[in-house]
């Protein structure tokens, strides 16, 4: 049974195409298949996987509207087993647009139906904002993967995101739970990174992963070769850390 | 003459409350009179004052849908010298409450008319997205004040925000410029760093401010204080950089 997950937190720049990039591809690497939709008009994680934006002819964005079928939209990348459904700039026109059409909330899961069993995980990169590309994530979601980042600002943002769970759940999606919240940028040597940690454990008990993303800059250097970092250096901390996170996931 | 800016940048925590946050206390410190206006649902800013939320009776978005004047939303900090238009997750829903709307892109410059004069500098910071909030920072600001993280995904996501400033230069704000590009999170031991900082002042030359705010765990300690990073550890490197930058920004 396909497991589709969103990647989401509205606050900014906590880790979520990092997230979604590197835990797809270290479940590819374990053998599974993986599909990943970049629901974000920065398309971070179509430059994350290498795939040139020009080249593309259609786009999530395309999808979306009806102009396109799954089955045009999906690129392969360099992992056989990890194929994407890229983004584009496009995207930013999807919220007006979609204002007064019907079931807009609902674009994205039809857009799922026909590949929905052909896939171990389908993993959603959401941006940062609770608008209706989020929405649309949720809908089409059986669970949400929240990253979150060891600061303050970061920890005081989560209530927003559990409200619009429970919203989306009681509106449009029952089957909708919290998948986990994976702890990012840890630093060990700073006590705030230890006190937010602390109180989400504390706050979201057995929710909260018990591997976390320590800061790592190959992390930040990987995607600048268009490369996930299990390939660009797997010896390195953050490579170790999404292995370590997708054997977590793959025994909840 | 005011000048109102914008501090805008679409990719998501790459200093832009840290920056509005601690630029306008600087700036107050230094005997300009501010005014920062929160215009992120995620209210940062707001709670990064200090300004309990729960017992504001009304924040910016009553002031875009009419409701209250400038006068009933402006609220002191602190710093005698620096003023704060609070927000609310209430924002969220002024996108699609205003989509047919008359000049709903000019809700915030209308309401800011009574007070322009007041003021040495008015702050918008902005939500991270090209949504229509960050369209009305736009349509009421003088320029533009860019936050760019030290990092590949930061950099790539610059062409659509500079896009974005043409756009709304000739449609609505034809005085509308860029006030320059602000290096933050700088961690000098790394070369992603080193390399985002070169190619920036490569490409946009004298419009990247000579000051750069280093990383520094003060910053991310401050908010959870509800003070600035000036008040809550003035020897800190965070604390000199962005006095460093108030004054920068004067002589300009
Ligand atoms: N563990 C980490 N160590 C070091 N750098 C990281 C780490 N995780 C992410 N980064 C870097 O931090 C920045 C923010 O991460 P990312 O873009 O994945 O966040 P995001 O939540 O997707 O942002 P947005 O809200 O804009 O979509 C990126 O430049 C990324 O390369
Ligand atoms: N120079 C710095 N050194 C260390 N931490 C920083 C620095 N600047 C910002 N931070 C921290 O990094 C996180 C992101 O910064 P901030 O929230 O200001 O970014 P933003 O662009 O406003 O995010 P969003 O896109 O969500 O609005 C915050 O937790 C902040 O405290
Ligand atoms: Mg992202
Ligand atoms: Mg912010």
């Amino acid at each position: 049974m396909t497991q589709i997950i969103s990647i989401a937190n509205q606050k900014g720049g906590v880790g979520k195409t990092t997230t979604a990039v590197n835990l797809s591809a270290a479940l590819a690497m374990l053998g599974k298949k993986i599909l990943l939709v970049d629901c974000d008009s920065q398309a971070n994680a179509t430059t994350g996987l290498g795939i040139e934006k020009p080249a593309l002819e259609a786009s999530l964005y395309h999808g979306l509207i009806g102009e396109a079928d799954i089955a045009d939209l999906m690129v392969s990348t360099m992992l056989p087993k990890l194929t994407i459904v890229p983004s584009s700039v496009d995207l930013i026109g999807f919220e007006i647009e979609m204002v007064s059409a019907p079931r807009r909330e609902a674009r994205l899961k039809q857009l799922l139906v026909p590949v929905a069993d052909q896939f171990d995980f389908i993993f959603i990169d959401c941006p940062p904002a609770l608008s209706l590309l989020t929405l649309n994530a949720f809908v089409a979601s059986h669970s949400v993967l929240i990253p979150l980042q060891s600061e303050f600002f970061a920890l005081e943002g989560l209530g927003q995101l559990l409200d619009t769970i429970k919203r989306v759940k009681s509106s449009f999606n029952s089957k909708l739970k919290i998948n986990g919240i994976l702890l990012t940028m840890f630093d060990r040597r700073t006590n705030l990174a230890q006190n937010v940690v602390e109180d989400a454990r504390q706050y979201f008990k057995d929710l909260v992963f018990k591997t976390k993303i320590p800061r790592n800059v190959k992390l930040g250097e990987a995607p600048s070769y268009g490369l996930p970092v299990v390939l660009y250096d797997k010896q390195s901390q953050g490579s170790k850390s999404y292995m370590a996170f997708a054997r977590e996931l793959l025994k909840r």
